[in-house]
């Protein structure tokens, strides 16, 4: 799921964590 | 308490997946676009999430040497070319203010995803820079440079390397090309992008990346959905999943 995983990779950012 | 800065590209990016309640949620108590004047937030993280263009970089340098905030997290949509990534070091250098850059990204997320099976490029009148014949070369160069960028950052996502396939002669082939290119040029590199999707039990199968090139796909065109999604796109116009009445 596309949509998915740009959210987790977003929300990873956010939470200030290396992609 | 952390603040998120846009650009007009990248708030469409995120406005789709998360709505601000949920941007609370992950500290988010401010957010705001890079181009508008802001006032400096002392002792505050800022989330710099933008496109790689000139234009962002120079503003981010201001940021810094302000500085505007504690720390700077710098993401960009998609890879923030050398020359680029050199001026911004040097502006802070210059400044005095590089100790506040705490981290540089490229995060390949310069796509916005509409639904669980569909995604934009967000280009605006792509079609027209493709096929306008008074459009210049470099326009169009930049125009595929973008769409390859952007189905780049989506085939990054998903951790795949598809064979892909286009019709001849046409804009679809400039795009294909391009980005094979741009596949080849990153799998070389020893510790890529899809090593780890594919260490991770990824599938040995690649997937079909058909691309078309809607000058030749007339039936396209003509043919309408005759569902209530397509009929309130054409009536009142569908952007980012709104519709404004």
């Amino acid at each position: 799921d596309l949509r998915q995983k740009q959210i987790d990779a977003v929300v990873k950012m956010l939470n200030l964590n290396s992609p | 308490f952390k603040v998120l800065v846009l650009d007009p590209f990248t708030r469409d990016i995120i406005a789709p997946l998360l709505k601000v309640n949920e941007l609370r949620k992950y500290g988010i108590t401010l957010h705001l676009m890079l181009g508008a004047d802001r006032q400096p937030i002392s002792d505050v993280p800022a989330i710099y999430f933008v496109a790689q263009t000139e234009q962002n970089v120079k503003r981010i340098a201001l940021d810094v040497s302000v500085p505007l905030y504690d720390t700077f997290h710098l993401n960009f949509s998609s890879p923030l070319p050398r020359p680029s990534l050199e001026e911004l070091a040097s502006e802070c250098v210059k400044t005095d203010s590089i100790s506040r850059v705490n981290k540089v990204y490229d995060q390949y997320l310069g796509f916005v995803s509409l639904e669980k099976g569909l995604f934009s490029l967000a280009q605006p009148r792509s079609y027209v820079k493709l096929n306008d014949p008074a459009a210049k070369d470099t326009d169009v160069e930049q125009a595929v440079a973008g769409m390859v960028e952007g189905i780049f950052s989506v085939l990054v996502s998903l951790g795949v390397v598809p064979i892909i396939r286009c019709p001849k002669g046409g804009a679809a082939e400039m795009v294909a090309s391009e980005l094979e290119k741009r596949l080849r040029d990153h799998l070389v590199t020893r510790n890529n992008l899809f090593t780890e999707a594919s260490q991770a039990g990824g599938s040995f199968q690649r997937p079909l990346l058909c691309l078309f090139d809607r000058n030749f796909e007339l039936a396209v065109a003509v043919q309408h959905g005759w569902t209530y999604q397509p009929l309130v796109h054409e009536m009142i116009g569908l952007n980012l999943n709104r519709v404004t009445v």
